[in-house]
């Protein structure tokens, strides 16, 4: 049996709309460490990796591993149910056709309860191997955000330029061209201001803003997100969940 | 031109 107790609704509500737009029939894999995901969206570019760890949670048990095949976009309509501060619940039966979702108000008696019919999903899993990367980029999430979300307004592709201490990101298109240029900075009072920047190699890729526009949808989930980025390998862009995280993987664009 | 290429050509199944 499941039974995962979240503090507060919002966080699985934060990590449901960040990948429902990109992937829409997902199996959440319960076992006794927590629930994972892993999903490809439906142009098989962007590939979703999900942990929410355990200790995410407030309480939570899961004797056997369970397999819980979920619609996100029905998951969602009921998620939205709940108030962010409300505990919500998720409880299934070992071989489980639903999965009821429970929310608490902290403040008052009230209790709402819904269930959701589960789908049998079958998705083939994809094994992620730990690789070497040419350069690891941590930056405030909403200013990767923000970059994502101006440069898209020129152009298809994103470059992302890393020399010695600076990352660069640019595009062109039809109107014209822009840049960022981020340099690696610490705030001391607010850590999670500071962009960190490390370098193996230089790095000059090319990225489809497209999926990054998926991407950013994480945004609210973490201060701060990690680029890790390699030549002709699959860029890591990851937002670090209480415990756990959401990762993405996305391939730069390359001449054939 | 560049072209996106799909991510089951780095990651093999399982």
């Amino acid at each position: 049996m499941l039974e995962g107790k979240f503090d507060e609704a919002s966080l699985l509500k934060k990590i449901i709309d960040a990948i429902k737009d990109c992937v829409q029939l997902c199996n959440f894999n319960c076992t006794e460490k927590g629930i994972t995901l892993q999903a490809v969206d439906d142009s098989r570019v962007l590939l979703v990796s999900l942990l929410i760890g355990e200790e995410a949670f407030t309480d939570y048990r899961c004797d056997r591993n369970i397999t819980l095949g979920v619609d996100l976009s029905s998951f969602s309509k009921m998620i939205k149910c709940g108030n962010n501060e409300d505990f919500l619940t998720l409880i299934a039966e070992d071989s489980p056709d639903t999965v009821l979702v429970v929310f608490e108000d902290k403040n008052r008696e009230r209790i709402s309860e819904y269930s959701l019919k589960l789908m049998d999903i079958d998705n083939e899993f994809l094994k992620i191997d730990d690789m070497d990367y040419d350069s690891v980029i941590t930056m405030p999430a909403g200013e990767f955000a923000k970059i994502v979300r101006d440069l898209k307004n020129l152009s298809e592709s994103l470059g992302i330029l890393v020399t010695k201490d600076t990352v660069k990101f640019l595009s062109e298109g039809d109107i014209g061209s822009g840049s960022v240029v981020v340099k690696p900075f610490t705030d001391l009072e607010k850590p999670e201001n500071s962009v960190k920047v490390s370098l193996k190699k230089p790095v000059n890729l090319t990225f489809g803003l497209k999926y990054l526009s998926d991407i950013i949808k994480a945004t609210n989930l973490a201060e701060s997100v990690t680029i890790k980025i390699a030549d002709k390998v699959p860029a890591l862009f990851e937002y670090k969940l209480p415990s756990g995280y959401l990762r993405f993987y996305l391939a730069p664009k390359f001449d054939e | 031109g560049k072209t996106q290429p799909t991510i089951s050509r780095f990651f093999q199944r399982s």
